[in-house]
């Protein structure tokens, strides 16, 4: 096959933060926060 | 997110961590030039302060909501290399939530449970107004904060669909601030002024940004919204608006040959030293006609100030609106000068310029201009390539648009084959590329323009076997430039969903069929954390030796004073740790039940003391009463 004329640094797919972070298998809160103690009583 | 504990203070000290990537490292950088430009946010390297962000390259894209106590993460991850994405992490920092947790966001939007993965229903929380303030302003649609359509979706149907339809697509943009996000930061941090924005004029207003002209010239420019041969609208607002529009121009068909009209700007004050001058330019005069770019700089010894020449833009192409960028280097307080020249052609028009903006921030190395894009984006074989430019380096290059994708367009960066080849590294080290789909709004700092950055990595190789970005003539395909000339293109390097067709025509990306990539390829080799050439200004570095010998306790903090390492040691409101290494444990009640201890202590020391000195006393009293008595019995016994 040719060479691929372009290489894609994202893969082809336009993914968000959150798409990033699930991947990764990531459960952040609300995707990309580390909360503090108190934030996470709160939340 | 409510209260003063989460504030930074305006400058924000950071280390870029040797785990970062190179490209990140750039970008995190860059990140920083919009927050300088748009908001009173500034960063500095860390040197010591109690609180500041490490940003590191952890799993994933995250951070924590608030100013912390100490050393912040965050962490900037594999593809998190992207400029709104560093923006965005870096506004939690700053104490933003994410925009559909507004505790009125149901009345914007509405949560599709059903669609939600299962599990991930509390990533949709709403946060009350006690914990969450909007800062009374509207909900923002197209906040750099707010989810996408699409997020944790369990199928293909949007989670989020907003109440007013048109901004379904609109959730979820990557791209840079949004104007309600500026207003939030801004009136968060009390901003009253930007670190690098100085001055933006689109005429609009009759006092043309107190503009002034010159005495010495033999024109005045005028301020006017058409000219009979062109253009027949203002830049700004490309004639979409009735009885606005305004732009300034100087009439050449009306004066001699070697006539001038000279436009000042008001006097500015620059901090950083180095500006970027940016402007429309239009002619429809003659060919010979040019502008002259000065600065006129004020010092105590020169009071009427040194006018410097410093870009001569002539051959200027007629029938059409341009982008031009001048980079200044002032240092003082100074005036921009535009001096329109008539040339020695016949000219039935002149010179216009429209949409000025001047910051403290670099120029684009180069940009590219795309004419009638539309007609373009709905060609059939939608692959756009840019002329070839030079790096900074001498490396030549060239951009490729990918137009035929339905929902994306792509962009990608080729090495090619240039003149220096011979004189140059290979491969090719550590050479960032940025590109920039520049949002032609008049006003600098309400463009929300596209970005994304790579960075050449010597080390990369291809299945087979070769470095990527080794020399063009070696690696590269056979190409041809329009006029013919054969030359070796690189394989190109980028992403095939640089932005979305819709956000493509959204905005001001496309202005009068026109559009522009902004190019900047430099090299970022100093930011390599191991190599010699560290960032002179981090001295992180030193501070890492010295540290490495004196462990701090209890989550103290190693910094140097008068080169000595030393424990800075954590407190709170009624703890502390002290000691060389933070490693005793200190608090206001210890130190009540201390002082009350010694206080009873001494109190019954004291009483026991004056319990033994009254006893004492009394018994010398008794003692020499009764040796008085005694006396005086023996003394009386003989007298009588």
């Amino acid at each position: 096959l040719p060479t691929p004329e372009n290489f894609d640094v994202d893969g082809g797919i336009d993914q968000d933060i959150f798409d990033i972070n699930e991947d990764l298998g990531l459960d952040l809160f609300e995707g990309d926060i580390k909360l503090n103690g108190a934030q996470e009583r709160n939340s | 997110i409510i209260g003063e504990e989460y504030r930074w203070p305006h400058t924000i000290p950071y280390v870029l961590e040797d785990s970062l990537e190179m490209n990140a490292k750039g970008v995190i950088l860059n990140a920083f030039e919009r927050y300088r430009l748009k908001t009173c946010i500034d960063f500095k390297p860390w040197t010591g302060e109690p609180n500041y962000i490490s940003v590191i390259k952890d799993s994933g894209c995250w951070s924590s909501v608030g100013k912390r106590t100490g050393r912040q993460e965050l962490s900037i991850g594999a593809n998190c290399d992207r400029i709104a994405t560093v923006q965005h992490e870096f506004l939690h920092a700053l104490g933003f939530w994410h925009e559909q947790s507004r505790s009125d966001r149901d009345d914007y939007v509405a949560i599709i449970w059903d669609r939600i993965q299962s599990g991930r229903e509390h990533n949709f929380n709403i946060y009350s107004d006690e914990v969450s303030d909007n800062l009374n302003v509207p909900y923002d649609y197209t906040s750099v904060m707010h989810y996408s359509k699409t997020a944790f979706q369990n199928g293909t149907e949007p989670t989020i669909v907003t109440r007013i339809s048109d901004f379904e697509d609109v959730i979820g943009q990557r791209m840079d601030f949004s104007d309600s996000d500026l207003l939030k930061l801004n009136q968060l941090y009390n901003c009253s002024s930007s670190l690098s924005f100085l001055d933006s004029c689109n005429f609009e207003l009759e006092n043309v940004c107190g503009m002034i002209q010159s005495s010495g010239d033999s024109a005045d420019w005028q301020r006017v919204p058409q000219v009979p041969r062109g253009p027949d609208s203002d830049h700004s607002n490309m004639g979409q608006c009735q009885d606005s529009g305004f732009f300034m121009y100087f009439d050449t068909s009306a004066v001699n040959v070697g006539a001038t009209a000279v436009l000042e700007s008001r006097i500015l004050y620059p901090k950083r030293g180095f500006q970027c001058l940016q402007f429309y330019l239009y002619n429809s005069g003659s060919e010979s006609d040019q502008l002259n770019i000065y600065t006129r700089e004020y010092s105590t010894d020169n009071v009427n100030g040194i006018l410097t020449l410093v870009e001569e833009i002539k051959e200027i192409p007629i029938g059409s609106w341009q982008l031009h960028h001048v980079a200044l280097k002032v240092t003082n307080k100074f005036r921009v000068v535009f001096e329109g020249h008539k040339g020695s052609g016949a000219s039935l028009g002149g010179l216009s310029i429209d949409d000025i903006n001047l910051s403290e921030t670099w120029c684009p190395h180069h940009v590219w201009h795309i004419r009638n894009f539309t007609q373009l984006i709905d060609s059939p074989n939608g692959t756009l390539y840019s002329p070839p430019f030079y790096s900074s380096k001498g490396y030549a290059f060239q951009i490729q648009l990918t137009l035929s994708d339905l929902t994306n367009v792509g962009i990608y960066f080729h090495l090619i084959s240039g003149a220096n080849d011979d004189q140059l590294q290979w491969p090719c080290p550590w050479q960032q590329a940025t590109m920039t789909l520049l949002d032609q709004n008049p006003d600098i700092r309400q463009r929300m323009s596209n970005q994304r950055s790579i960075t050449t990595d010597p080390f990369m190789t291809t299945d087979n076997g070769n470095y990527f970005w080794d020399r063009p003539s070696q690696v590269g395909a056979v190409a041809f430039f329009p006029n013919g000339t054969q030359f070796r293109r690189s394989r190109g390097y980028g992403t095939s969903a640089f932005i979305t067709h819709q956000r493509l025509k959204s905005r001001d990306f496309i202005k009068g069929n026109d559009v522009y990539l902004l190019l900047t390829v430099e090299d970022i080799s100093h930011l390599n954390s191991t190599s010699v050439e560290s960032t002179p200004t981090s001295p992180t570095s030193s501070i890492k030796e010295l540290c490495l010998e004196l462990t701090c306790e209890n989550d103290g903090i190693c910094a140097v004073r008068d080169d000595k390492a030393e424990c800075m040691c954590p407190s709170g409101d009624d703890w502390w740790y002290v000691g060389e290494r933070c490693e005793k444990r200190g608090s206001t009640r210890d130190t009540i039940i201390i002082v009350v201890s010694s206080t009873v202590a001494v109190f019954v020391l004291m009483l026991v003391v004056t319990l033994v000195s009254v006893y004492c006393t009394r018994r010398k009293y008794l003692k020499r009463t009764s040796s008085n008595t005694a006396n005086m019995t023996v003394e009386n016994e003989h007298a009588f």
